[in-house]
């Protein structure tokens, strides 16, 4: 997460993942949406809290065998620029979303959920190596 | 040296690639764990199934689902002498890289993937004939440590011949370049100190930093204002916790660094150790006999005091045509190493025949041994093949990595499915070289490594050219946007 | 060839490729229609 361009990368996942979503033909625009912020939450929520380890044998003696890719990230330094930005993209994603669905309150209910349980909760620095 | 940082579309659709193969391992997982499709990779047996697991799943699923799938590319059998040219074992795969069938044929090709700079790994020739008169004499190989029944004089004069070689007072040899690092280190500082160790250090550095039980504190890549910034705070702040000093600090480099193919800042390394009142570990495995205009490495390459240095370290791989390697310093260090090293007390010493190959070539260098001149004539060649390989590469438009001295040239490939098709469409063109991929390097950054050779004549070096131009068009691998030199 | 070094499905087995390519025109299919539907 620190070499370059992957932001940009990250930025382009999302667009992409809405694009699709966007091409199924029965899908309102609402519903896009908030599947696109569904998918994102859940998935970088299994890819960021779930997983934990390498996918490789990394050269640590099996160090971070027990800590998830959001606790290795930036060696467990906490209010680092990756983290902000990973902190603040499904938030933007949220606003995005909950502006699309014209305030419509299920979608909201159901997007605010995702994102606090999701996304917000486990990155707090106050749930850090927390099971 | 030059680092052209990666175009910046070209690290966005090598991200896509690998998560895009990331889609497709996870989802061959998903399969293999629901019984959809066989699982052929070694896994415990169904008895021990209520054990604790030996193995995270997870930290196998590159091997699993990336590298297995183009691994024809690594770890290729060889058939004969990795000279200037050698003979592939043919392999092929009917199950996409979980097995390998031998066909039983072979393909001839120029070898730039070993090491072998100065050409000294042939069939014939002096340093052969002290190989096999010393398998004669000893046999194959001693299975004892030094310290106890594995000691024979060919290891003290090699030890003799090293010291005189590098400019040291004394030097002590171990049987493996890995293990002189991985078990030196442990016997050099322990507990209370402080090892600075540069980011792309090898992992037997990484490993020997690691089982020290030191404060381990990384710098960036040949930053020396980084350097500084962290050896001035070791020697303010201290250790952790206690604010106790460090008992000793040690800066821990390499001459030149393999994959990168840059070569460290010695002289303001040296300067740095003397104002701080640090020490000096110096990983000569690449530069020894290849740098330099004795081929003494980069403290001959920089003119530098090896004096200056307080621990040198080298192999005998990548130059020698031999195997092992040895660590050269004052008196007192190597005293102290013959008394603590693990690999010294533990582990069988260097077999006889590799011991008398090493000799004879650090003879050769010396000017003592085979033709008149042959060790100066073929730094020589290995110093004009090197710069004439890069200035062909830098015209072909590829984005070459390092130091222009520097015998290892990495050219960048960038993209996950080009490392394969790399290294297969090279060899079907009769160049053999090494592709690396991450994690080995960083994930936007993987490379073809080309190793040059004193073997390896002008003819040879165009012919590889031709072969990589081809290559490289036909992968759309030339990025560097750079205006081709003069 | 170039397609598929460029795109990494060079690395994949035919039938993973088939799924790919697959998947790919589809999104592209359905992102025409419904552009169409949409304008």
């Amino acid at each position: 997460f620190n070499s370059r361009g992957i932001w940009a990368t990250y930025v382009i996942f999302i667009f992409i993942t809405h694009f699709i979503v966007l091409s199924i033909p029965f899908i309102s625009m609402a519903l896009a949406w908030t599947l696109t912020c569904q998918i994102h939450n859940v998935i970088t929520y299994f890819w960021l809290h779930w997983e934990k380890g390498a996918p490789f044998e990394p050269l640590d003696q099996g160090e971070s065998r027990t800590l998830t890719h959001w606790e290795q990230l930036d060696d467990g330094v906490q209010f680092t620029a990756n983290k902000k930005f990973l902190l603040v993209v499904p938030i933007v994603i949220f606003l995005l979303t909950t502006f699309y669905t014209r305030y419509d309150q299920i979608h909201f209910l159901v997007n605010a959920l995702s994102l606090v349980l999701l996304a917000i909760v486990p990155k707090l620095p106050q749930l850090y190596r927390v099971r | 040296e030059q680092f052209e940082p990666t175009p910046y579309v070209v690290a966005i659709i090598t991200y896509i690639g690998y998560v895009m193969l990331a889609v497709f391992g996870h989802m061959r997982d998903f399969l293999r764990n629901h019984g959809f499709e066989k699982n052929l990779i070694a896994t415990e047996p169904a008895r021990t199934k209520d054990f604790v697991p030996l193995y995270q799943n997870f930290e196998s699923f590159y091997t699993r689902n990336l590298y297995r799938r183009i691994r024809d590319c690594w770890n290729r059998p060889i058939r004969t002498c990795p000279g200037a040219e050698f003979e592939l074992i043919d392999r092929k795969s009917p199950d996409h890289g979980w097995s390998f069938e031998y066909p039983g044929t072979h393909t001839r090709a120029i070898n730039f993937g070993s090491y072998n700079y100065l050409g000294f790994a042939e069939t014939d020739g002096p340093c052969a004939d002290a190989a096999a008169a010393a398998t004669e004499t000893f046999g194959c190989g001693v299975g004892s440590p030094r310290a106890e029944a594995g000691n024979l004089d060919l290891h003290t004069r090699l030890e003799a011949t090293v010291a005189e070689f590098v400019g040291a007072e004394d030097a002590i040899i171990f049987p493996m370049g890995f293990a002189t690092n991985a078990l030196n280190m442990p016997a050099l500082i322990g507990k209370g100190c402080c090892v600075l160790s540069d980011e792309l250090n090898h992992s037997s550095l990484v490993l020997g930093a690691r089982l020290t039980g030191a404060k381990i504190k990384v710098f960036r890549h040949n930053d020396i204002a980084d350097v500084e910034a962290k050896l001035r705070d070791a020697i303010v702040y201290g250790q952790d916790r206690t604010r106790r000093p460090f008992k000793k600090i040690l800066i821990v480099v390499e001459g030149v660094y393999s994959m990168e193919g840059s070569v460290t800042r010695l002289p303001e390394l040296i300067a740095l150790k003397k104002k701080y009142k640090a020490y000096l570990y110096l990983d000569e495995a690449h530069s020894i006999g290849a740098m330099g205009p004795h081929g003494r490495g980069v403290v001959d390459y920089f003119g530098c005091d090896p004096r200056d240095v307080d621990v040198l370290m080298g192999t005998f791989t990548k130059s020698f045509g031999g195997a092992g390697g040895y660590i050269a310093g004052s008196q007192h260090l190597v005293a102290l190493l013959r008394q603590r090293s693990h690999s010294g007390l533990y582990g069988a010493s260097l077999p006889a025949p590799v011991a008398a190959q090493v000799v004879t070539a650090f003879q050769m260098l010396m000017g003592r041994a085979g033709p008149p001149g042959e060790g100066a004539r073929r730094l020589k060649q290995l110093e004009v093949n090197t710069q004439y390989f890069r200035a062909s590469l830098h015209r072909l438009g590829v984005i070459v990595y390092g130091h222009r001295t520097s015998p290892v040239v990495p050219v960048m490939i960038f993209m996950p499915g080009k490392i394969a098709a790399f290294g297969r469409e090279t060899l079907k063109r009769g160049l053999g070289t090494v592709v690396v991929g991450y994690p080995a390097t960083p994930i936007i950054e993987s490379r073809a490594r080309f190793c040059l050779s004193a073997a390896h004549s002008l003819d040879i070096i165009d012919r590889s050219v031709q072969i990589i131009d081809e290559v490289t068009s036909l992968l759309l691998m030339k990025y560097s946007r750079r205006p081709p030199p003069a | 060839f170039k397609y598929i070094v460029e795109t990494s499905i060079y690395m994949l087995e035919p039938w993973e490729r088939k799924v790919f390519n697959i998947a790919m025109v589809l999104i592209l299919v359905m992102s025409l229609y419904t552009g169409w539907v949409f304008l």
